[in-house]
């Protein structure tokens, strides 16, 4: 697990409008930090509760915060999208991810989220606790996910341009520079279809994860030009496009006993008894012919 | 060797079509063979529901039977198995039988709420058992 994935993180961060589309490309795995080890103590609480006595110890630990609604209801469409009915996950290609962990702001942190618009720009203060992923997940992907609510009705179809600059506010020294990270993408959808839009910020979070940061503080500004790219742009708010405080999206690959693995699945497969015939045996036909093959194989 | 198979049929009394089932008897597999059992939850049931979103409903599944004392083949059993059952028969009745078991699960998918109040998706292994075995 601590290869590169093959992606690397030549990709440029893209945005994937989700949840349609299946998260699909790889980035550099990250090692969790030893810091980790105390989010390892909070075992998964499926696990936790089979190893306690029964259901009761869990119903007194039911969870203390309700989770946002949006969030619950892209999650639910990330499990159909991942699994079956009864559960059983789905193998398709590029879903490397046995884990997806969603962190809204925190607000009991006192911290919250400030939200101001001016001037078209969006910005909004943030503070994601991740005490919760353990030392055992490592880090594939991670990207902000915004959803649109759009209080009045606009054109079905539209095209945004906006930057996204992140700075992460480090309480521990004001000395040390904030990381900063801006990126510019176009967006093109239909707002009323698509109400949600994944921005990657994994080259942005991977120095933060990488250094044990268990709190991630940011400041997001957003901006957005509405038009047609080609044609000469305005800066203009687009049309009481409320922007709600964005979730964070950990895909994660949790190396653990009780995780499932897909490279293991794929490994049983290869313990089958199916003998690999090597090239130089006279089954196998360098022209690719099969039929010849198979007629020199009835020979030999 | 034709001569003693004269000799053995003269001595097998004929069998009666009755004392034959006897005979066969030996042979047939268990009735309450090894093999896999249906089980379906929901994690209301458990009052899970609370923080298992998805799925709602999951087959665990389980092995229940007796072990046939021809285990090798039918079960891809190992050789101790028999061993043990030898053992048991043979030379000490506090010793087991072999019992079944699963012998391959698939995994699941769970979607839960954490206590902090995020939503984690997550992928177990071992969680459906498929298939049986006597070990």
């Amino acid at each position: 697990p601590h290869s590169r994935g093959r992606g690397g993180s030549d990709k440029a961060p893209g945005v994937f409008a989700a949840p349609e589309d299946a998260p699909s490309e790889l980035n550099p795995v990250l090692q969790l930090p030893k810091g980790g080890r105390r989010g390892y103590a909070l075992l998964p609480p499926l696990l936790k509760v089979l190893s306690d006595q029964g259901p009761r110890s869990w119903d007194s630990k039911a969870p203390r915060l309700q989770p946002d609604s949006r969030a619950l209801r892209y999650m639910k469409r990330l499990y159909k999208m991942s699994a079956t009915k009864e559960g059983i996950p789905k193998t398709h290609k590029g879903h490397l991810y046995n884990t997806v962990r969603l962190f809204t702001p925190c607000l009991e942190c006192g911290h919250g989220h400030r939200d101001l618009v001016k001037g078209g720009v969006h910005s909004v203060d943030l503070l994601f606790n991740l005490d919760r992923v353990t030392a055992l997940e490592h880090l594939l992907k991670s990207v902000l996910l915004y959803s649109f609510d759009t209080s009045v009705p606009i054109s079905s179809s539209m095209t945004f341009i906006c930057h996204l600059s992140i700075k992460e506010h480090d309480f521990a020294s004001q000395v040390c520079p904030s990381i900063s990270h801006s990126l510019a993408f176009s967006l093109h959808f239909e707002v009323s279809k698509r109400k949600w839009v994944e921005i990657d910020v994994t080259s942005f979070l991977q120095p933060l994860i990488a250094t044990n940061r268990r709190n991630i503080h940011m400041a997001v500004n957003f901006t957005c030009l509405m038009g047609d790219p080609q044609q000469s742009t305005k800066l203009e708010n687009p049309v009481n496009v409320t922007l709600v405080p964005p979730s964070l999206l950990l895909y994660l690959n949790d190396t653990s006993e009780q995780a499932h693995h897909r490279w293991n699945s794929l490994g049983h497969r290869s313990k089958s008894p199916v003998r690999v015939r090597p090239m130089n045996s006279p089954l196998v036909d360098h022209t690719g012919d099969k039929r010849k093959g198979n007629s020199q194989g009835k020979r030999a | 060797s034709r001569q003693r198979r004269n000799e053995n049929v003269k001595a097998a009394p004929p069998t009666s079509p009755y004392n034959l089932s006897e005979y066969f008897k030996q042979f047939v597999f268990p009735q309450n063979e090894c093999e896999l059992h249906n089980f379906r939850l929901s994690f209301s049931q458990l009052k899970w529901d609370k923080w298992i979103i998805a799925p709602h409903r999951y087959s665990p599944q389980y092995c229940q039977g007796d072990c046939p004392r021809a285990v090798g083949h039918r079960y891809g059993s190992p050789v101790h198995t028999m061993v043990q059952n030898l053992i048991y028969e043979k030379l000490d009745p506090s010793v087991p039988k072999p019992s079944c078991v699963p012998a391959e699960y698939s995994p699941l998918s769970v979607l839960t709420i954490e206590p902090d109040g995020s939503i984690v998706y997550k992928e177990y292994e071992d969680m459906i058992a498929t298939k049986c075995t006597c070990r």
